[in-house]
């Protein structure tokens, strides 16, 4: 079969949580973190 | 580390809903995350029945939760596109259970260095550390291999790492993701008080003399016995490969020294199960005749405890020799009960016997295929290593079959590739949501000290090829011809899966290769039941009996209607465009006229008080500057007399 008869889910990229979070532009606190209200304040 | 605060703890079963915004995938692959904390902790999870906090998984932007309980009611922790991996599923629920990142323990720059300069220009805040006056490492040592700590990438500015570890050893190991560390779970385990878990039966390594509690029949011919090597095989125990000298135990059946027919039985010690589905794992050698076989048998008791009845569960025949083999017996018992082995020797000259070691005995489900891959450092030392498993069928019927691809220099890939079988005719095409699980198994002897990498991925039978076909259609229709080992020709499918499994390094690491052996655990089950709504409790109405029964007690006025609210009577006032009745009778009356009369005359009081404060105000102080006036009159006078 040929070589590239796959179909890669990662796309040829291991990627971390804070990976896909910083990709994807969010600024989360400690990169995968969601702070209250009471917290941001 | 944990943040204080008892304030913060979920309960032991935490409510949880899966949004129907997640991915189909992402729904499997987080029920397959419960079932590692059902298995390692006390934390159990339960759809939401109408508790006043729950975590509702959502399918948001990115993979994020909020650390520990903050109970604000509907609790969101979002599994995005991408995050459906089940470590990372078990990394967010542990923020949710009120864990930091490891590294942001107190004591952090003790066991690694941050080089800040690496750091992406304002993710800097992204390294605080939190003092012990906020989180509890609950006295365990630091822990380079949690689930929880960044790897060494994180948040690079370039290609140069920004986190190094003090030991070198751990570099590459820090940010697994591939389950519970071992301190993760004593860290878990303490902050959460827990003693035992819902799904953990047993385990035995036979390291011990009481052989865990398992007790020899009597009704049998030979008994099994407690050895450490056989001169036929094996030379070593499965739990420490011979490596630790004067240790290294397991349970052998001598069938050499006994006749055709004749048995051998081993009863486990009475377990008592609370989910009603087991699974049964252990390890077997053969060194003895081809036809020896392993029976297992369920000693179960029935209520008033006195009565038993055995019943064989599984024959297990033609174990091959030389090697220690993987078996997994599934079993669905209710009620107390024992295991029971029995060894049977079989036709033929035995120079040996059958061995068993490294038993587990949980309440999971048990993989539908093993794929058991020999010698396996060959593979991973020789170039473009590409391996295929042998075909499998599914629960449904589909043929399928695993491809390990190592040639890669970093990773291991994986993919799953639907294949033609024998009962295509019968089935679904193209093929709809079965979710195929694949796990490296973590070798070590106890089922709660593993860390297996799994991964899985859902066939979408709405999913097209860029020549318009679709993915998981019929494999004679879309697959490419291929040929078994023995020559026979069928066709396969294209794969599915990840070029980023498992890294080369991990894979060599923990037990993934043990005895020149790995296990791949497949399953795949049809998941199609997830994609409907998850049941949403009904709010409890109260029944016309219990209403009647409360409102007898009070009497509403002025035509006021009782109504039960929070299993409370109370009255509801009628009310017009600008009137009103209130009060817990509705015995007071009030209008818009009211209102407007008490806000007019209130303010006209203010302003009166403040009138008569100012005008005395004024007069006091004009008084006093006549008094001072009239007294620096008199003083110059008299200066002017003195002058004089």
């Amino acid at each position: 079969t040929p070589d590239n008869f796959v179909k890669d889910i990662d796309g040829g990229i291991d990627r971390d949580i804070f990976d896909i979070n910083e990709d994807l532009g969010l600024d989360l606190f400690e990169g995968d973190i969601r702070l209250d209200g009471v917290q941001v304040r | 580390n944990s943040i204080i605060g008892e304030n913060y703890r979920w309960p032991h079963t935490i409510p949880y809903v899966l949004e129907d915004s997640l991915e189909i995938n992402a729904k499997g692959v987080i029920l397959n995350a419960f079932e590692r904390y059902r298995l390692k902790t006390c934390i159990d999870f339960k759809p939401w029945t109408g508790e006043a906090n729950y975590i509702s998984v959502i399918k948001g932007s990115g993979c994020w939760s909020s650390v520990g309980n903050r109970h604000v009611g509907r609790q969101e922790l979002s599994i995005g596109a991408n995050c459906d991996r089940i470590a990372t599923v078990q990394h967010e629920f542990l923020h949710a259970l009120g864990f930091w990142h490891e590294q942001s323990r107190s004591d952090r720059d003790d066991y690694v260095s941050i080089v800040w300069d690496r750091i992406q220009s304002g993710r800097e805040h992204n390294f605080n550390t939190y003092s012990d006056q906020l989180s509890d490492s609950l006295n365990v040592p630091y822990d380079y291999t949690s689930v929880m700590h960044y790897s060494k990438t994180a948040f690079q500015n370039g290609t140069e790492p920004t986190i190094v570890t003090r030991i070198s050893d751990f570099e590459d190991v820090i940010g697994q993701r591939m389950d519970f560390s071992d301190y993760d779970l004593l860290k878990l385990n303490r902050l959460y008080n827990c003693s035992s878990s819902l799904s953990f039966m047993d385990s035995c390594n036979f390291e011990l003399e009481n052989v865990c509690g398992m007790i020899q029949s009597s009704g049998d011919s030979a008994d099994w016995q407690r050895v450490s090597q056989i001169p036929s095989g094996p030379d070593s125990d499965h739990s420490n490969m011979g490596q630790c000298e004067g240790s290294g135990f397991f349970m052998h059946f001598n069938s050499s020294s006994v006749n055709v027919g004749a048995t051998a039985v081993l009863e486990s010690r009475v377990l008592y199960p609370k989910r009603g589905f087991q699974c049964l794992q252990f390890y077997v050698y053969n060194s003895g005749s081809e036809s020896d076989q392993l029976n297992i048998y369920i000693r179960e008791y029935s209520a008033d405890s006195v009565n038993s009845s055995l019943t064989l569960v599984e024959e297990i025949k033609g174990i091959p020799s030389g090697n220690w083999q993987l078996y997994y017996v599934t079993l669905k018992v209710t009620n107390k009960f024992r295991v029971v082995f029995e060894g049977r020797r079989g036709s033929g000259a035995s120079l040996g016997g059958l061995s068993i070691d490294d038993i587990n005995l949980s309440e999971t489900q048990c993989p539908h295929h093993v794929w058991h891959i020999r010698n396996f450092t060959q593979f991973i030392e020789s170039p473009n290593a590409t391996l295929y498993s042998p075909p499998f069928y599914s629960s449904k019927g589909y043929a399928f079959q695993i491809h390990l691809d190592l040639s890669q220099l970093t990773n291991v890939g994986i993919y799953f590739h639907l294949i033609s079988g024998a009962n295509d005719d019968q089935l679904q095409w193209p093929c709809p949501w079965q979710q195929a699980t694949m796990t490296l198994l973590d070798q070590n002897p106890d089922i709660r000290q593993r860390m297996s990498n799994q991964r899985s991925i859902t066939t979408d039978p709405f999913m097209t090829t860029d020549n318009g076909n679709y993915f998981w259609d019929r494999p004679s229709k879309v697959g490419e011809v291929a040929l078994f080992p023995n020559g026979t020709e069928f066709r396969r499918n294209r794969g599915y899966g990840t070029s980023a499994f498992i890294t080369h390094e991990r894979l060599k690491s923990r037990d993934f290769i043990k005895g020149n052996d790995v296990f791949i655990l497949l399953t795949v089950e049809d998941i199609s039941h997830l994609n409907s709504t998850q049941v949403q409790p009904i709010p409890s109405m109260p029944t016309t009996a219990s209403v009647e029964d409360l409102c007898s007690q009070i009497r509403c006025e002025n035509d006021g209607i009782c109504a039960v609210r929070d299993d409370k009577a109370e009255c509801r006032c009628q009310a017009g465009e600008d009137w009103w009745y209130m009060g817990e009778r509705c015995e007071k009356r009030g209008s818009t006229r009211d209102t407007i009369v008490i806000a007019a005359s209130s303010t006209a009081a203010v302003f009166a008080a403040m009138l008569i404060v100012t005008l005395v105000s004024v007069y006091c102080t004009k008084k006093k500057y006549r008094k001072r006036t009239s007294s620096k009159t008199e003083a110059v006078t008299l200066e002017n007399k003195n002058v004089y």
